[in-house]
């Protein structure tokens, strides 16, 4: 579509920058309230004496999330979209005066709650990661397809809620290397910090082969 | 929009149908895994013996949600949006020659996993349901208003679960009752079936104001 097309020239324009710059953009979806923002607390307070990282916080509306990062310390700018379910590369080049990009490595950009959408919108990031919470269930990778065939990344997360619900991490392994055989998925509790480890040393590969 | 515009003569095309029949049609949307099958099923096991009930299952793709329905012995039919991240007045139309509609008390529509598009679409429906579930947080009201302003009922589902998880259930009633005063909030367990018959309370008064 015409809409498709013209975000796709915003979003190139939007990666030419990143790339003269030497900074990895990764764009983290997933459905609400599975784990981006606490995910996104946790990988900046462990890398950022090492990396010079900022955010981009897309919400429909609130600057909840944009306050829970900058506790932090780290550059951080809210996007409301007003209804849009998405981000698109629009959005994000308007965010671009208030960042010095000549000073990041890293730049983190949340998009809004959405297990659908999301991904199908490039804003010239270097690869999209996604959330799955295991208590949403296992059936997601079937039902939901596009995000786990378009993301570089899995992150199946809340695994210390495993024991009260029902979800296969095997099932949703197989069905997501079925969509999309290249995906990293990484086991993880963003909130206690298991398997977080794997998914930064991960991500530090892919920083330093951008700078 | 046009869009919206052109759906909303189909949707009020299909509650005349609806009205005429004398069915109270509802609309159940969440995000995805928040329990809105489940909770359909439960329903349905529990009414079954009293009212007529049909159901609508919306997803992107597969037949997964419309399996287990089928599996209670009522009517179902499974749309497959193909990419939409919402159901619309026309998709719902489409599903009408399947149904024997003299034989039919309640219709329940499952609408696609997602906390924000659904809200924009009357299908035709008495009144929108949302569910929330605990493991998802307890800022959704202020982060994706529109469903909780859109909704006549608000269903904060695996309860069972608040031991494990930071969510306080005061935070989402005060939130959402700014958002929308007249939203009647339930708060259940589907998978056990805590809470549930108020629920069903509710609804069976639903179903015989309309008859
Ligand atoms: N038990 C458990 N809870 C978690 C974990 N990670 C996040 N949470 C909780 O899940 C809820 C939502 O977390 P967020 O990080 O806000 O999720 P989000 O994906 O950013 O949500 P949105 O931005 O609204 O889409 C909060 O109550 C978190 O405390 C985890 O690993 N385990
Ligand atoms: N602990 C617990 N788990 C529940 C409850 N209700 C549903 N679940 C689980 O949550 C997961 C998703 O439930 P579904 O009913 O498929 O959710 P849904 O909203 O229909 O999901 P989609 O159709 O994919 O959007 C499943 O693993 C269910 O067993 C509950 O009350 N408590
Ligand atoms: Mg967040
Ligand atoms: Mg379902």
């Amino acid at each position: 579509t015409n809409i498709l097309q013209a975000n796709e020239r915003i979003a190139e324009q939007n990666k030419r920058l990143f790339d003269e710059k030497g900074i990895l953009a990764i764009n983290i979806m997933s459905a609400p309230g599975a784990g981006k923002t606490t995910l996104i607390e946790q990988t900046i307070r462990t890398l950022k004496n090492e990396y010079r990282i900022a955010v981009i916080e897309g919400d429909i509306q609130s600057t909840h999330d944009a306050d829970k990062i900058a506790a932090t310390g780290v550059p951080v700018v809210q996007i409301n979209t007003g209804g849009a379910c998405h981000l698109d590369g629009n959005m994000i080049s308007q965010t671009f005066d208030q960042f010095n990009f000549d000073a990041m490595d890293l730049l983190i950009i949340e998009n809004v709650g959405n297990l659908v959408c999301p991904a199908e919108f490039n804003v010239g990031e270097d690869f999209k990661v996604m959330l799955l919470s295991v208590p949403e269930g296992d059936d997601k990778p079937m039902k939901y397809p596009l995000m786990f065939y378009e993301s570089s990344a899995l992150l199946i997360n809340k695994i210390d809620l495993l024991p009260y619900v029902d979800c296969s991490i095997e099932k949703i392994r197989t069905e997501s290397w079925q969509i999309n055989p290249d995906l990293a998925i990484f086991e993880i509790s963003a909130k206690q910090g298991e398997g977080v480890d794997a998914w930064l040393d991960w991500l530090k590969i892919k920083i330093n082969e951008k700078a």
